[in-house]
């Protein structure tokens, strides 16, 4: 998290620090599955993705209850039983992030408190939660200022309309092109610093949703082009809830 | 002097018969019928020299050593003794005929030819039962109870509960092994209300079906020889139902009735030598054996359509009130029924009834439950409610709501009657430090 501040315990009660393939993020829904990026179990173009998903739920790491990574490490990890892909994601297609959604479900519940909290997911019928300059919060173990952080940080970020993120993206002119996918949305800035980085991938975009009182996580750190170099982009929450409900179930 | 040989019938002739008998002639005939049977003789013809008291020429007729007369004469005459068509009949079985003549039959210088006599004997059944034909005047009967006569003969026999014995006179009671198996009845000393005889072994078994009880209730009047210091040292009355005896009675107050609750019971009567009592009378009945009244043990059992009485055979049904398991010691029972066995005993104890216990609730995870009401167990109509760990988890109720009661099955249930629990679901973004902006 770049530009952010440290978070307290129990603000982010739902942050999960993964390290399957590096030092991840995710986030708690229910008391027994982490929502993460799929790309943080199947890196893009990584020569290691034959590994079956049972062997990389027995290797997977998860750690859940504080904002300090030596706690969280000393807390203990909450092991894998399954891991749950999301069918549109393709880890060979370098130039998209498509479905870049995964599920872990973890072997034992995990006790609520008020360290240790599910996120909400969003009501299907709301979309102002990704409208232009909604605001929304991060958080993440990842990258501050080329250091990786060994505390929650947070960040505060606007949410941004489609046109500008794809008019940004255009004017890049990187040589690979990018996916700007409709099950995408970006969010920050194009000047201040503040942003997710490496590190932050898998961690919830949550937004406060007013009439209920509750934050709902509405995106999932994907991808980005450097990082606080311009917007960050994250999974639409919204339009893989029929997924999300299919595995996790209605509750 | 002639033996006449034992013939039921024949002739005697006096003497050179039909011719004149001859003078200073003397002639026995011992006439001897068999047993049984007496002489009846009758003279067919008789005509011998009359003389007063027959003195000259005469028949004697001897019978039981009694004379039965001395004749002579002729038909019409004035003297003498004709016995004309008379039956001479003895007692016993012999008859002693003589004839006596003198040395002539002159009357006035002149012979008179007297023929003689013919007679007839016969032999006639001598009926020995009737005491008038006793031969001797203190001679006993010839039976002890009853007399049949036959021809040439007789016998005897005893009333009912007597056995004729070797003499073939004398009746002895009967009464060593009498057995008794109707319902009811009546049994009672040899002779009754007739002074009983001595040196009794009787024994009167009474045997019934199993399942049945005897009652015996004795009649008036009750009369055992009895001495006032020693109890019942001469007669005694002794009363046993299986094996063990009910009481020894004598004396003249009656026992009344007594309840064996037995369906085997022997009534042994023992008396000496002497004695002059009535003797007992005994009816006795029988019903099926009684069982005790079945009594609940506690508040909480119901004996199924009460009966005032039980008998063998009978059953009663027991069931509990709602909430309350039937226990027969630690096993829990489904249904119970007790039968009224032969001895008087129910085959199976009465149970009891606890109160149902449906055991610890089960636990709700991420949450807890408290008892509703003041005694906190676990028994029948106890009541819990649920509540989960807030504000990290909510409860999820059915229709039945959180609330459980011990139900008279012995689980949980809610309002419904359903008894899965609730679940405790996490709250979602419900932080419990949110983050709040100062800077603006």
């Amino acid at each position: 998290i770049l530009g952010g501040k440290s978070a307290r315990r129990g603000s982010f009660p739902w942050q999960a620090l993964t390290g399957i393939h590096g030092r991840g993020g995710g986030a708690l829904l229910g008391d027994r599955w982490i929502l993460t990026a799929a790309h943080t179990i199947f890196p893009k173009g990584a020569l290691e993705n034959n590994v079956s998903l049972d062997q990389l739920a027995e290797e997977a790491n998860v750690f859940l209850g504080h904002t300090k990574v030596e706690e969280l490490h000393r807390m203990g990890n909450h092991p894998v039983r399954r891991i749950f892909i999301h069918p549109d994601y393709n880890p060979k297609d370098e130039h998209s992030f498509n479905g870049d959604i995964a599920l872990l479900e973890l072997k034992y519940p995990v006790s609520l408190g008020p360290t240790v909290l599910p996120i909400c997911l969003p009501d299907t019928t709301n979309t102002t939660f990704y409208a232009d300059g909604r605001m929304g919060y991060v958080s993440g173990f990842g990258v501050e200022k080329n250091f990786i952080s060994n505390d929650l940080k947070y960040v505060r970020l606007p949410a941004v309309a489609r046109e500008k993120c794809q008019s940004w993206l255009d004017s890049k002119k990187r040589d690979i092109p990018v996916v700007f996918s409709e099950n995408m949305f970006c969010a920050g800035f194009l000047t201040v610093k503040q942003d997710t980085c490496q590190g932050d991938s898998g961690s919830v975009f949550t937004v406060l949703d007013t009439a209920s009182g509750r934050w709902v996580a509405t995106g999932i750190v994907s991808w980005g082009i450097g990082c606080a170099e311009g917007y960050g982009f994250y999974t639409k929450i919204l339009n893989y809830l029929d997924w999300i409900k299919g595995i996790v179930g209605e509750d | 002097s002639s033996q006449v040989p034992r013939k039921l019938f024949g002739e005697i002739r006096s003497p050179s018969y039909p011719k004149p008998y001859p003078n200073n002639n003397i002639s026995i005939w011992d006439i001897h019928v068999p047993e049984g049977y007496v002489v009846k003789l009758t003279f067919r013809y008789f005509d011998l020299e009359p003389s007063e008291s027959c003195f000259y020429d005469y028949v004697k007729i001897k019978a039981d050593k009694k004379n039965l007369g001395r004749y002579c004469g002729r038909l019409g005459s004035t003297t003498g003794n004709h016995p004309g068509r008379k039956n001479f009949v003895s007692k016993g079985n012999k008859m002693h005929l003589a004839f006596h003549s003198d040395f002539s039959n002159e009357d006035n210088g002149t012979v008179i030819p007297y023929k003689g006599f013919l007679a007839y004997y016969q032999a006639v059944d001598l009926d020995e039962c009737d005491p008038n034909n006793a031969a001797e005047e203190d001679e006993r009967p010839h039976c002890q109870h009853f007399c049949h006569n036959y021809v040439g003969g007789y016998f005897c026999s005893c009333q009912a509960g007597y056995q004729l014995q070797g003499d073939h006179h004398s009746c002895k009671a009967q009464c060593s092994s009498e057995l008794f198996t109707e319902a009811s009845g009546y049994l009672s000393s040899p002779a009754y209300p007739q002074p009983y005889p001595e040196d009794l072994r009787c024994n009167y078994s009474i045997r019934l079906q199993k399942g049945l009880s005897v009652s015996l209730k004795f009649l008036e009047p009750f009369e055992i020889d009895d001495h006032q210091q020693v109890h019942c040292p001469y007669d005694q009355l002794k009363i046993q139902a299986r094996g063990r005896e009910i009481g020894e009675f004598c004396g003249k107050e009656s026992p009344g009735s007594i309840e064996t609750n037995s369906n085997e019971v022997d009534i042994l009567f023992l008396t000496d030598e002497s004695g002059f009592s009535r003797g007992w009378k005994i009816r006795y009945t029988s019903e099926k054996i009684r069982c005790p009244q079945p009594v609940p043990r506690d508040q909480f059992t119901i004996i199924r359509d009460l009966q005032p009485l039980y008998q063998f055979q009978d059953y009663f049904v027991v069931s509990c009130k709602t909430g309350y398991n039937l226990m027969e010691g630690n096993q829990k029972l489904l249904s119970f029924t007790a039968v009224c066995q032969a001895d008087g005993t129910w085959h199976r104890s009465m149970p009891r009834c606890e109160i149902v216990n449906c055991g610890n609730p089960t636990d709700l995870t991420n949450g807890a439950f408290r008892y509703v009401n003041q005694s906190a167990n676990n028994n029948y109509q106890s009541e819990i409610t649920y509540r989960c760990n807030e504000p990290y988890y909510h409860i999820v109720t059915g229709t039945g709501g959180d609330r459980f009661t011990c139900s008279a099955e012995g689980t949980w249930v809610d309002q419904d009657g359903q008894v899965r629990i609730p679940a405790c679901l996490p709250v979602c973004g419900k932080p419990v430090n949110p983050i709040t902006e100062l800077e603006r």
